[in-house]
């Protein structure tokens, strides 16, 4: 399968708030969310990974800057009433990503990209896929060396 | 914004592994998918959550529930060489997303699905976003209820 990598995007300027120790329990991530939207937060991404031998999971989603003390403070009454360990927010962050056609096998691509990330001297600190992009959540310093890394490595026109 | 959702995916027969207590420094996810596409493995998914204060990482991914023996042995190869502390293998899961347009702003329809997959007593394991996808990943056995429940509350043809 033919795989086309079509370009690569960053989204500067994002805060990243991680709900810590979320019960694994039916109709949470509903509750969170709902809350969130009533609240009207943008939501950029929503990463969820379940720690099935506690039952409990851990759920990031990356905001505007600008809205991450709207978030936090949402997050923190969601915390309190949902019986959630902790609430994290990083305020600093930006995600850059790999847009293409047929990544349906991604490993391939994904590594051809965490490798540009690290002879860049990049740190991924997210990672989250779909059918057509990759995208990894990085510091905010390091977003500009990012993007061009990866314009290189996969020789795409600016 | 117009929010438009066009339809409603399933993959059925997937396994999950998650590689726990990854160390956060760079270069380490190059090397893991650099080792699974050099064994072939097909990856569907890759969700990562960092824990910057434990200076970890949680990398989970998804595969054929037929390469997912394979796949354990490689990442515990991995897990020895990198110095992860664990590998996590569940070889009965599913996928269920939605599929949209201009989803930009995820959480009203994050949380109408996720409240979906509540009333119909699914239990979200991992969730991954995109611009134009949200995807959860449920216990197989959940698969059918998981897809029927969001083909009726988003109004979605068969
Ligand atoms: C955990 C892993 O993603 C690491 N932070 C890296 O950059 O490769
Ligand atoms: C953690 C949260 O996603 C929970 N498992 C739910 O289904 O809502």
């Amino acid at each position: 399968e033919e795989i086309v990598v079509r370009g690569a995007a960053l989204k500067r300027d994002l805060a990243r708030v991680v709900l810590r120790g979320v019960p694994n329990k039916m109709g949470v991530a509903a509750q969170v969310f709902a809350r969130i939207a009533k609240h009207n937060i943008m939501v950029d991404d929503i990463i969820q990974n379940v720690y099935r031998e506690h039952n409990i999971a851990n759920i990031g989603f990356t905001t505007n800057a600008s809205e991450a003390m709207e978030a936090q403070a949402v997050c923190d009454d969601l915390a309190r009433e949902l019986g959630i360990e902790s609430v994290e927010l990083d305020e600093k962050v930006a995600k850059v990503s790999v847009v293409g056609i047929g990544m349906k096998t991604h490993s391939g691509v994904a590594a051809k990209m965490f490798n540009a990330l690290a002879e860049a001297k990049v740190n991924i600190e997210n990672i989250s896929t779909s059918e057509i992009v990759i995208s990894c959540i990085v510091r905010l310093d390091d977003a500009e060396k990012a993007l061009q890394t990866i314009h290189d490595v996969f020789e795409l026109d600016k």
